[in-house]
Order: C-alpha cells, then sequence, then structure tokens
C-alpha cells in the first residue's frame, strides 16, 4: 500500500 | 425552483461513473451558471472536482442557490435506470428534501420519474488555489488508462518522469518492473490520439496507481487527459505545488460543432517517498 499526504495538508480549508 | 435538463443524458451516467467509487456523498451546488461537486475520497487523499456549465443544457433554471447533498451510489443506481439516449431532467423545489428525475425517451413516448431523499452533509471544503502547473501533459485518455491498468499488474506506484521530447510511465515491484515511454507527436491529423508536453523544467514524481486507475473512470468522457503536474519545490514553499491534476474536459457529442460544457478534476499528492 502507498503511503499518501492528505489533501486537506495542502489546500485551504474553507 | 431548480430545473436543468440534458439531452444527452449519458454524459450524467458517465460522470457518475466516474466518482462514485471515489466518494460516496457529496453536495451538487447549483447556481445560476450552472451544477458543480468537489469531495474528497473517504481517505482523504485526493479530491475530485466536477463542473457542468448552465449552458451545457437544453434548459436550465436556478431561480436561487441551491444544495443538494446526496448519496451518490444511490443516484447512480437510479441514473442507471435512464437509457443512454434518454433526456434526463432534474427538478428541485426551494428548501425541498429530495429532488425529481425525469429520464424521457427520445420519442416522447415515454416518460420515468423517481425521487432521491436529499441529505444534509456537513462536508469539509477545500479551497482550490489557481495554480501554473510547471509541466502539462495532453494524451488519449485511454491510454493513459491503459497504462495506469498494465502497471498496477507490477506496482502500487507509477513514476512519471517527462522530459521535453517524451514522458515515461514506469512501476517496479516483486515480480520485475514496466515500463511505458510516450513520444511527443508532430501534428496530428486525429488530435484526440496526439500527445502534448508543455514544459518549463524535468519532472520525476511517483503517484499511486490505485487513485490514478479510479481517476481512469472518467475515459469515457473525454478522448485526451491532462496531467498537469510541478517538479518538487524547496522546503519553506507551498506544498500545493506538488499537487497533480487529471482532468478530463466534458463535451457535449454534437460530432459538427462539439463543445466543452465541463470538467472532471482530480487532484493527488505525490505519494510519499519511502
Amino acid at each position: 500500500e502507498v503511503e499518501q499526504h492528505f489533501l486537506s495538508n495542502y489546500f485551504s480549508t474553507s | 425552483m431548480f430545473e436543468a435538463r440534458l439531452i444527452q443524458g449519458s454524459i450524467l451516467k458517465k460522470i457518475l461513473d466516474a466518482i462514485k467509487d471515489l466518494v460516496t456523498d457529496a453536495s451538487w451546488d447549483c447556481s445560476p451558471n450552472g451544477m458543480s461537486l468537489q469531495a474528497m475520497d473517504t481517505s482523504h487523499v485526493s479530491l475530485v472536482s466536477v463542473s457542468l456549465n448552465s449552458d451545457g443544457f437544453d434548459k436550465y433554471r436556478c431561480d436561487r442557490n441551491l444544495t443538494l447533498g446526496m448519496n451518490l451510489i444511490s443516484l447512480s443506481k437510479i441514473i442507471k435506470c435512464a437509457a443512454n439516449d434518454d433526456t434526463i431532467i432534474i427538478k428541485a423545489g426551494d428548501g425541498g428534501d429530495k429532488i425529481t428525475l425525469l429520464f424521457e425517451a427520445q420519442n416522447e413516448s415515454e416518460v420515468a420519474e423517481y425521487e432521491i431523499k436529499l441529505m444534509n452533509l456537513d462536508s469539509e471544503y477545500l479551497g482550490i488555489p489557481d495554480t501554473t502547473y510547471n509541466v502539462t501533459i495532453k494524451m488519449p485518455s485511454n491510454k493513459f488508462q491503459r497504462i495506469c491498468r498494465d502497471l498496477s499488474q507490477i506496482g502500487d506506484a507509477v513514476t512519471i518522469s517527462c522530459a521535453k521530447d517524451g514522458v515515461r510511465f514506469g512501476a517496479a515491484g516483486d515480480l520485475g518492473s514496466g515500463s511505458i515511454r510516450l513520444a511527443q507527436t508532430a501534428t496530428s491529423d486525429k488530435p484526440e490520439d496526439s500527445v502534448t508536453i508543455s514544459m518549463q523544467e524535468a519532472l520525476c514524481q511517483s503517484f499511486a496507481l490505485k487513485y490514478l486507475n479510479h481517476f481512469a473512470k472518467a475515459t469515457p468522457l473525454s478522448a485526451q487527459v491532462t496531467l498537469s503536474m510541478s517538479p518538487d519545490v524547496p522546503l519553506g514553499e507551498p506544498l500545493l505545488f506538488n499537487v497533480c491534476v487529471v482532468e478530463y474536459n466534458i463535451s457535449d457529442n454534437d460530432d459538427e460543432n462539439p463543445s466543452t460544457i465541463g470538467f472532471i478534476r482530480y487532484y493527488l499528492a505525490p505519494k510519499i517517498d519511502d
């Protein structure tokens, strides 16, 4: 299983 | 009052096939400009964004902005009841707890009517910045689907290496390794078969094939797919530049004068290095 970054770390939450 | 009439109902079927295995519950945001949906997959690793312009519909009426939260598996089950050449009409009243779907047969002799219960979804909405990507690869969507599927036999991740003259997709695993190299094509009589690379600098990044295979389910929507990426940026720079965007334009199927009526974009970060 590939380990992935969470996208919520990349984009701002509005 | 909301009403949207799509003569090519098959477009909606294809959109749902492209997102339902990635996202279970999502909200359609309806405005006078059109319908859009944004949702993360359940593991919060990828994000899908769908947009359909109001002028892509044969008839479109949206008196005020509406959010239609629903279970996409349920919606997909009902949309499957429509024939491929049916016209699909979506109707919602103001403040209602359901939407109505009408499927009109081409000869207008048969109309099917279904209702779906709406849900109140408290979903996290991510602001996607308007970013310029250093590398853009346009290629036939069926080729991208085939490459992702084939390399899944070899490993869990694909490494995409891009240079000016071509792009290489590679995977390695316990059984061995495999790679596919595509050269940039010369101007072609068939633009749907072309491979076009636009880049500022060379790039090499790895992504989980599990997600790319999910994204490739949008293949029936568009003959071409666009991959947008940027090389790793130094520490301290915003991480967002590392995100890969896999984009499929949604076109109407007017053979003589096809026009883009929306898009599906998938966002995925590169895999974490071992």
